[in-house]
């Protein structure tokens, strides 16, 4: 007994929430037998829940696009240096569009990044409307021939309104520009709580999210909301940010992310 | 509503006239999973519910017509106790320069609470000086920088490293009669040593009148590793809560106050640099509640 309320409670100190938590024990113990090892049934349970389409899927035949959202310093710039990177490694060629025209100095920091990505950027003057950036970044990578655009955007928290129509906007012009996104990606920090699911469904109901990049994994926080996001939600982890390096960037493994969960 | 919740699971357990302790417990198991949703640490809200089941198991509760609403005001008053009951003041000393330096996990706001307060002193008729000690991430100092010209403040970032940044700003300021530094610095992982080294150095350097810890309100159960972690690294003396404009019921703002006992100085109610105000424990304790 108290080993399956340990388990619960390490399942809770991961940020699962209680109510998934109660009920992941709950559903597990009633298919316990003697000789089962609790922990090992839980991970399964956990790695059932995830679900197994966590690649990106990029076409290879026409330009791709992937359009990054969040809320406020969740990792949304730094992540889409990374993958730059790495599609850069896997031989495609990469464009990025400075969508967030509002922060501080947003601009100058995607800059660095696309350099040390070797990716092009197109970005326009701070205050600009961000879905001309994205119509002018489709427009540029379509004439260019890339093989895939980054949309970045800015921060917002899913509660202002018009921060998320503005959103939808950027989503509709960079269809009406033919660059309908492939992927929309929301990237969320691994150290948020409950409310991470409140934000995954808002982004979702304005964007249609196709994928979770869970960063900052490097630290103690498990990010054991992608449980919730992925069952009320149906939408998979695809990407772990492990670091602040521009290598830092992972697929999505499930198994390993049951097992940091369980300690 | 919480009051709601708990008259239900006092209702389920009817006794007649006196309050059972079995009642009790069914409704401390409710609140129990009520924090937790709202983000609050597991250890911090057991702590809370045993002061809790304490105070209602007391004559006054166990007796009273309306014994959910008291359970719930007991909760309440716990809750708004733990956070520090009243606002704390964020005084400066009259030394000059006084230091604050902003600490935190990476985007957890720092950099805009570092704007946020030099406007906020600016406007009390003080000289404050930014200081951009955040030579990592990329854009850093030019991020303060536009933050600075936006509200009139200077903003210097001297030296190769953060502590060479950190003493030159002090000299500077005593050079310009600037009465107030606050000092910018890089995000940081409480697990990374090297970082955490650096930080300690960079206070050694200041040694500040405030270590203020920067938390993002929608902070889950890490809350409580990272405020401890910082508190014992560099004797964090309290927080800014920052993305209260958000919806996250908040419990990180108990976990954090509950480990360290530190207060929450102020929130962050939104991206302009008007945006910083005073943290008042009652109000925080009845978002928690929901
Ligand atoms: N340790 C660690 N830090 C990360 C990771 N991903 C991003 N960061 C850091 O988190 C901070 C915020 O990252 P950004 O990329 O600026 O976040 P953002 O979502 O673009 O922020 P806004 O545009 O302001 O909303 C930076 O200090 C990054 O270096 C990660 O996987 N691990
Ligand atoms: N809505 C809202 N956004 C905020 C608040 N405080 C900061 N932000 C936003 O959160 C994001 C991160 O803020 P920063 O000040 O860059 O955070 P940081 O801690 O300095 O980040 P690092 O230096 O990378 O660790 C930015 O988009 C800010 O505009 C707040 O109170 N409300
Ligand atoms: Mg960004
Ligand atoms: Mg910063």
């Amino acid at each position: 007994d108290a080993e399956w309320a340990g388990l619960e409670e390490l399942l809770v100190r991961a940020d699962v929430g209680p109510a998934t938590a109660t009920r992941i024990v709950k559903e597990v113990r009633e298919r316990f037998a003697p000789g089962d090892d609790p922990r090992a049934l839980i991970a399964e349970e956990l790695v059932a829940i995830l679900g197994r389409d966590h690649g990106l899927e990029l076409p290879s035949d026409r330009l791709a696009v992937i359009l990054v959202v969040g809320v406020n310093g969740s990792g949304k710039t730094t992540t889409i240096g990374k993958l730059a990177a790495r599609l850069a490694a896997e031989g495609r060629t990469v464009s990025l569009a400075g969508g967030d025209t509002f922060r501080a100095a947003a601009s100058e920091q995607l800059e660095v990044w696309a350099a040390r990505a070797g990716a092009h950027l197109v970005a326009q003057e701070r205050g600009a409307d961000p879905a001309a950036v994205a119509f002018d970044a489709v427009t540029s990578a379509i004439a260019r021939g890339v093989d895939v655009l980054i949309v970045d955007t800015a921060g917002r928290l899913h509660t202002r309104t018009p921060l998320m129509d503005e959103l939808r906007k950027v989503r509709r012009v960079l269809e009406k520009a033919g660059g309908r996104p492939d992927e929309v990606l929301l990237v969320l920090d691994a150290t948020t709580g409950q409310n991470g699911i409140a934000q995954a469904a808002a982004f979702a109901e304005a964007v249609e999210v196709t994928g979770v990049a869970l960063t900052k994994l490097d630290g103690t926080a498990k990010g054991g909301i992608v449980l919730a996001v992925r069952e009320r939600l149906g939408v998979p982890v695809k990407l772990i940010g492990t670091g602040e390096g521009i290598g830092d960037l992972e697929t999505f493994d499930p198994h390993a992310f049951a097992e940091r969960i369980l300690g | 509503t919480l009051t709601g919740r708990l008259n239900a699971v006092f209702k389920k357990l009817r006794s007649r006239g006196k309050l059972h302790p079995k009642q009790v417990e069914a409704a401390l198991a409710d609140m129990r999973t009520a924090l937790l949703e709202a983000d609050v640490a597991v250890e911090v809200a057991e702590d809370l519910l045993e002061r809790v089941r304490t105070r209602a198991l007391s004559e006054e509760v166990m007796r009273s017509l309306t014994p959910a609403q008291q359970v719930v005001k007991v909760v309440r008053d716990e809750l708004t106790a733990t956070m520090g009951g009243t606002q704390a003041a964020f005084t400066l000393p009259s030394a000059r320069p006084a230091v604050v330096m902003v600490a935190g996990v990476q985007g957890s706001g720092k950099t805009t609470a570092c704007a946020k307060l030099a406007r906020m002193v600016k406007e009390k008729g003080k000289h404050p000086l930014l200081v951009a000690a955040d030579l990592q991430r990329p854009a850093a100092i030019e991020q303060l920088v536009t933050l600075g010209r936006e509200i009139g403040v200077p903003v210097v970032s001297d030296g190769r490293d953060p502590v060479k940044v950190a003493r030159s700003a002090l000299k500077q300021a005593g050079r310009e009669g600037l009465d107030v530094v606050i000092v910018d610095t890089a995000g940081r992982l409480h697990v990374d040593d090297e970082m955490m080294r650096e930080a300690r150095r960079v206070k050694e350097a200041l040694r500040p009148h405030h270590v203020l810890m920067a938390c993002d309100a929608m902070t889950g159960q890490d809350a409580v590793v990272q405020a401890r972690a910082f508190m014992r690294e560099v004797d964090t003396t309290g927080f800014v809560l920052t993305k209260i404009d958000g919806d996250a019921r908040g419990g990180a703002a108990l976990s954090i106050t509950a480990v360290t006992g530190r207060p929450v100085f102020f929130v962050g109610t939104g991206e302009k640099l008007s945006d910083l105000e005073p943290f008042y424990p009652d109000r925080m304790a009845s978002r928690i509640l929901g």
